[in-house]
Protein backbone atom coordinates (compact mmCIF):
# COMPACT_ATOMS: atom_id res chain seq x y z
CA UNK A 1 0.00 0.00 0.00
CA UNK A 2 0.87 3.52 0.00
CA UNK A 3 0.32 6.28 2.39
CA UNK A 4 1.89 9.44 3.00
CA UNK A 5 1.34 12.35 5.86
CA UNK A 6 2.62 15.76 5.38
CA UNK A 7 1.96 17.62 8.48
CA UNK A 8 2.09 21.29 6.46
CA UNK A 9 -0.94 19.91 3.83
CA UNK A 10 -0.78 23.99 2.30
CA UNK A 11 2.11 22.69 0.05
CA UNK A 12 0.01 20.44 -1.69
CA UNK A 13 -2.73 22.35 -2.28
CA UNK A 14 -0.15 25.14 -3.13
CA UNK A 15 1.47 22.24 -5.58
CA UNK A 16 -2.03 21.45 -7.42
CA UNK A 17 -3.02 24.81 -7.89
CA UNK A 18 0.42 25.76 -9.93
CA UNK A 19 0.16 23.15 -12.01
CA UNK A 20 -4.07 22.46 -12.08
CA UNK A 21 -4.08 25.22 -15.50
CA UNK A 22 -1.47 23.47 -17.53
CA UNK A 23 -2.24 19.80 -17.42
CA UNK A 24 -5.37 18.42 -17.29
CA UNK A 25 -4.92 14.95 -15.96
CA UNK A 26 -1.55 13.03 -14.77
CA UNK A 27 -0.05 10.37 -13.03
CA UNK A 28 1.36 10.72 -9.72
CA UNK A 29 4.38 8.28 -9.41
CA UNK A 30 5.36 6.85 -5.84
CA UNK A 31 8.26 4.97 -5.02
CA UNK A 32 9.90 4.49 -2.31
CA UNK A 33 12.46 7.55 -2.59
CA UNK A 34 9.27 9.46 -2.60
CA UNK A 35 5.98 10.95 -4.59
CA UNK A 36 6.57 12.53 -8.41
CA UNK A 37 4.83 13.63 -11.78
CA UNK A 38 5.74 14.38 -15.42
CA UNK A 39 3.36 15.92 -17.61
CA UNK A 40 3.23 17.77 -19.98
CA UNK A 41 0.30 20.77 -21.69
CA UNK A 42 -1.41 19.02 -24.31
CA UNK A 43 0.54 21.35 -26.88
CA UNK A 44 3.46 19.23 -25.71
CA UNK A 45 5.44 23.14 -25.21
CA UNK A 46 5.97 22.79 -21.47
CA UNK A 47 6.29 19.99 -18.82
CA UNK A 48 5.71 19.88 -15.47
CA UNK A 49 7.84 17.85 -12.95
CA UNK A 50 7.29 17.56 -9.76
CA UNK A 51 9.09 15.64 -7.06
CA UNK A 52 8.41 15.22 -3.47
CA UNK A 53 11.16 13.11 -1.34
CA UNK A 54 9.70 10.59 1.20
CA UNK A 55 12.03 11.74 4.08
CA UNK A 56 9.78 15.50 2.98
CA UNK A 57 7.17 13.39 4.79
CA UNK A 58 5.92 12.88 7.96
CA UNK A 59 5.34 9.42 7.06
CA UNK A 60 6.11 7.78 4.25
CA UNK A 61 5.13 3.73 3.06
CA UNK A 62 5.05 2.92 -0.41
CA UNK A 63 5.56 -1.09 -0.17
CA UNK A 64 5.36 -1.26 -4.83
CA UNK A 65 6.02 1.66 -7.25
CA UNK A 66 2.14 2.71 -8.29
CA UNK A 67 1.22 5.21 -10.68
CA UNK A 68 -1.81 6.75 -9.57
CA UNK A 69 -3.81 8.96 -12.55
CA UNK A 70 -5.61 11.86 -11.37
CA UNK A 71 -7.48 14.75 -13.00
CA UNK A 72 -6.37 17.51 -11.35
CA UNK A 73 -9.45 19.59 -11.91
CA UNK A 74 -10.72 16.57 -9.20
CA UNK A 75 -7.78 16.57 -7.03
CA UNK A 76 -7.87 20.57 -6.47
CA UNK A 77 -11.92 20.50 -5.90
CA UNK A 78 -10.61 17.89 -2.97
CA UNK A 79 -8.00 19.58 -1.34
CA UNK A 80 -9.60 22.70 -1.32
CA UNK A 81 -11.54 21.40 1.14
CA UNK A 82 -8.52 21.05 3.52
CA UNK A 83 -7.70 24.07 5.82
CA UNK A 84 -4.69 25.16 5.18
CA UNK A 85 -3.39 24.28 8.35
CA UNK A 86 -4.14 20.71 8.81
CA UNK A 87 -1.97 17.78 7.74
CA UNK A 88 -3.10 15.74 4.63
CA UNK A 89 -2.55 11.85 4.46
CA UNK A 90 -2.84 10.28 1.58
CA UNK A 91 -3.85 6.40 1.14
CA UNK A 92 -3.82 4.29 -1.40
CA UNK A 93 -4.35 -0.33 -1.36
CA UNK A 94 -2.47 -1.65 -3.98
CA UNK A 95 -4.33 -1.67 -7.18
CA UNK A 96 -6.60 -0.06 -5.51
CA UNK A 97 -8.88 2.63 -7.48
CA UNK A 98 -9.28 5.28 -5.29
CA UNK A 99 -7.02 7.36 -3.48
CA UNK A 100 -8.06 8.45 0.23
CA UNK A 101 -7.03 12.20 1.29
CA UNK A 102 -7.64 12.86 5.23
CA UNK A 103 -7.49 16.31 6.49
CA UNK A 104 -6.27 16.52 10.26
CA UNK A 105 -7.01 19.55 12.50
CA UNK A 106 -3.75 20.75 14.00
CA UNK A 107 -5.82 20.38 17.45
CA UNK A 108 -7.01 17.01 15.50
CA UNK A 109 -10.48 18.02 16.79
CA UNK A 110 -12.00 17.63 12.98
CA UNK A 111 -10.98 14.90 10.61
CA UNK A 112 -12.47 14.25 7.46
CA UNK A 113 -11.37 12.02 4.51
CA UNK A 114 -12.17 12.60 0.70
CA UNK A 115 -11.94 9.35 -2.11
CA UNK A 116 -10.97 10.84 -5.44
CA UNK A 117 -11.41 7.81 -8.13
CA UNK A 118 -8.40 7.31 -10.12
CA UNK A 119 -8.28 7.25 -13.51
CA UNK A 120 -5.98 5.62 -16.66
CA UNK A 121 -3.99 8.09 -18.29
CA UNK A 122 -1.76 6.81 -21.09
CA UNK A 123 1.46 9.76 -20.23
CA UNK A 124 4.73 10.37 -22.66
CA UNK A 125 7.75 10.31 -20.22
CA UNK A 126 10.18 12.31 -21.50
CA UNK A 127 14.05 11.56 -20.78
CA UNK A 128 15.38 14.90 -19.54
CA UNK A 129 19.35 15.34 -19.81
CA UNK A 130 21.10 16.56 -16.90
CA UNK A 131 22.85 19.26 -18.69
CA UNK A 132 24.97 22.28 -17.28
CA UNK A 133 23.22 25.52 -18.38
CA UNK A 134 24.63 28.48 -19.95
CA UNK A 135 23.24 31.02 -17.60
CA UNK A 136 21.22 30.68 -13.74
CA UNK A 137 19.11 33.03 -12.45
CA UNK A 138 18.22 33.35 -8.78
CA UNK A 139 15.56 35.90 -8.30
CA UNK A 140 12.32 36.43 -6.08
CA UNK A 141 9.83 34.23 -6.89
CA UNK A 142 7.33 37.33 -6.52
CA UNK A 143 9.76 39.39 -8.53
CA UNK A 144 9.42 36.87 -11.27
CA UNK A 145 5.94 36.97 -11.08
CA UNK A 146 5.50 40.34 -11.19
CA UNK A 147 7.78 40.87 -14.24
CA UNK A 148 5.82 38.52 -16.32
CA UNK A 149 2.59 39.73 -15.73
CA UNK A 150 3.69 43.09 -16.15
CA UNK A 151 5.20 41.94 -19.74
CA UNK A 152 2.09 40.52 -20.64
CA UNK A 153 0.28 43.86 -20.46
CA UNK A 154 2.48 45.13 -23.72
CA UNK A 155 3.52 41.94 -25.47
CA UNK A 156 2.96 37.87 -25.96
CA UNK A 157 6.97 37.01 -25.67
CA UNK A 158 9.62 38.06 -23.75
CA UNK A 159 13.37 37.91 -24.63
CA UNK A 160 15.32 37.03 -21.69
CA UNK A 161 19.02 38.01 -21.74
CA UNK A 162 21.62 36.96 -19.22
CA UNK A 163 25.21 38.72 -18.97
CA UNK A 164 27.42 38.38 -16.27
CA UNK A 165 25.95 40.77 -13.86
CA UNK A 166 22.33 41.67 -15.17
CA UNK A 167 18.94 39.67 -16.44
CA UNK A 168 16.55 41.66 -19.30
CA UNK A 169 13.34 40.75 -19.70
CA UNK A 170 12.29 42.39 -23.31
CA UNK A 171 8.76 42.55 -24.81
CA UNK A 172 6.74 43.74 -27.77
CA UNK A 173 3.64 44.44 -28.53
CA UNK A 174 1.01 46.66 -30.73
CA UNK A 175 1.06 49.96 -28.18
CA UNK A 176 4.71 50.00 -27.53
CA UNK A 177 7.48 47.88 -25.90
CA UNK A 178 9.05 47.23 -22.48
CA UNK A 179 12.28 46.25 -20.85
CA UNK A 180 12.72 45.08 -17.14
CA UNK A 181 16.39 44.64 -16.18
CA UNK A 182 17.28 43.20 -12.81
CA UNK A 183 20.94 43.42 -11.51
CA UNK A 184 22.85 40.84 -9.65
CA UNK A 185 22.03 41.64 -5.69
CA UNK A 186 24.01 39.45 -3.27
CA UNK A 187 22.07 41.37 0.05
CA UNK A 188 23.39 39.18 2.66
CA UNK A 189 21.12 40.87 5.34
CA UNK A 190 17.88 39.97 3.27
CA UNK A 191 18.65 36.79 1.54
CA UNK A 192 15.35 36.61 0.50
CA UNK A 193 16.15 39.63 -1.66
CA UNK A 194 18.81 38.35 -3.53
CA UNK A 195 18.95 37.87 -7.26
CA UNK A 196 21.88 36.20 -8.27
CA UNK A 197 23.79 35.14 -11.73
CA UNK A 198 25.50 32.29 -12.72
CA UNK A 199 26.97 32.57 -15.66
CA UNK A 200 29.39 30.63 -18.58
CA UNK A 201 27.68 31.88 -21.61
CA UNK A 202 25.81 35.24 -22.18
CA UNK A 203 22.54 33.62 -23.36
CA UNK A 204 19.54 35.09 -25.16
CA UNK A 205 16.62 33.61 -26.03
CA UNK A 206 12.74 34.16 -26.27
CA UNK A 207 9.45 32.60 -24.72
CA UNK A 208 5.53 32.89 -25.19
CA UNK A 209 4.46 35.04 -21.58
CA UNK A 210 1.36 33.06 -21.17
CA UNK A 211 3.14 29.97 -19.79
CA UNK A 212 5.77 31.78 -17.73
CA UNK A 213 2.72 33.47 -15.99
CA UNK A 214 1.51 29.92 -15.30
CA UNK A 215 4.86 28.50 -13.94
CA UNK A 216 4.59 31.40 -11.70
CA UNK A 217 1.45 30.65 -10.03
CA UNK A 218 3.88 28.45 -7.77
CA UNK A 219 5.46 31.63 -6.42
CA UNK A 220 3.67 30.49 -3.15
CA UNK A 221 6.02 27.49 -2.89
CA UNK A 222 9.08 29.16 -2.27
CA UNK A 223 11.31 32.68 -1.86
CA UNK A 224 13.00 32.37 -5.24
CA UNK A 225 12.46 31.36 -8.47
CA UNK A 226 15.17 29.65 -10.48
CA UNK A 227 15.53 30.21 -14.38
CA UNK A 228 17.59 28.00 -16.41
CA UNK A 229 18.85 29.06 -19.82
CA UNK A 230 21.02 27.28 -22.57
CA UNK A 231 21.09 28.94 -26.09
CA UNK A 232 18.22 26.69 -28.28
CA UNK A 233 16.97 24.52 -25.36
CA UNK A 234 13.72 24.82 -22.98
CA UNK A 235 14.30 27.17 -20.11
CA UNK A 236 14.11 25.61 -16.23
CA UNK A 237 11.96 27.28 -14.28
CA UNK A 238 11.99 25.59 -10.43
CA UNK A 239 10.82 26.73 -7.36
CA UNK A 240 12.64 24.70 -4.48
CA UNK A 241 10.53 23.37 -1.88
CA UNK A 242 12.18 23.85 1.78
CA UNK A 243 12.91 20.68 2.69
CA UNK A 244 10.24 18.77 0.47
CA UNK A 245 11.41 18.97 -2.87
CA UNK A 246 10.79 21.07 -5.32
CA UNK A 247 7.86 21.90 -8.59
CA UNK A 248 9.78 22.61 -12.18
CA UNK A 249 8.45 24.06 -15.36
CA UNK A 250 10.14 23.44 -18.73
CA UNK A 251 9.17 25.67 -21.81
CA UNK A 252 10.25 25.48 -25.60
CA UNK A 253 11.39 28.75 -26.70
CA UNK A 254 10.42 30.34 -29.23
CA UNK A 255 12.56 29.78 -32.54
CA UNK A 256 13.20 31.79 -35.40
CA UNK A 257 11.50 31.07 -38.64
CA UNK B 1 8.46 35.72 -37.13
CA UNK B 2 9.27 33.38 -34.80
CA UNK B 3 7.64 29.51 -34.27
CA UNK B 4 6.39 28.27 -31.05
CA UNK B 5 8.95 24.87 -30.79
CA UNK B 6 7.36 21.80 -28.82
CA UNK B 7 9.16 19.88 -26.22
CA UNK B 8 9.40 16.74 -28.15
CA UNK B 9 11.72 18.00 -30.63
CA UNK B 10 14.17 18.82 -27.28
CA UNK B 11 13.31 16.02 -25.13
CA UNK B 12 13.69 12.08 -26.28
CA UNK B 13 11.46 9.78 -24.45
CA UNK B 14 12.63 8.05 -21.33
Amino acid sequence: MFEARLAQGALLKKVVEAIKDLIEDANFDCNSSGFSLQAMDSSHVSLVALSLRADGFEHYRCDRNVSMGMKLASLSKILKCANGDDAITMKSEDNGDTITFMFESPEQERLSEFDLKLMDIDSEHLGIPDNEYDATVKLPAAEFQRIVKDLSTIGDTVEISVTKDAVKFGTTGDIGNANIMCRQNKAADKPDESTEIDINEAVSLTFALRYLNSFAKATPLSTHAVLKLSKELPILVEYHIPEVGRLAFYLAPKIED
Amino acid sequence: KSNQGRLDSFFGPS
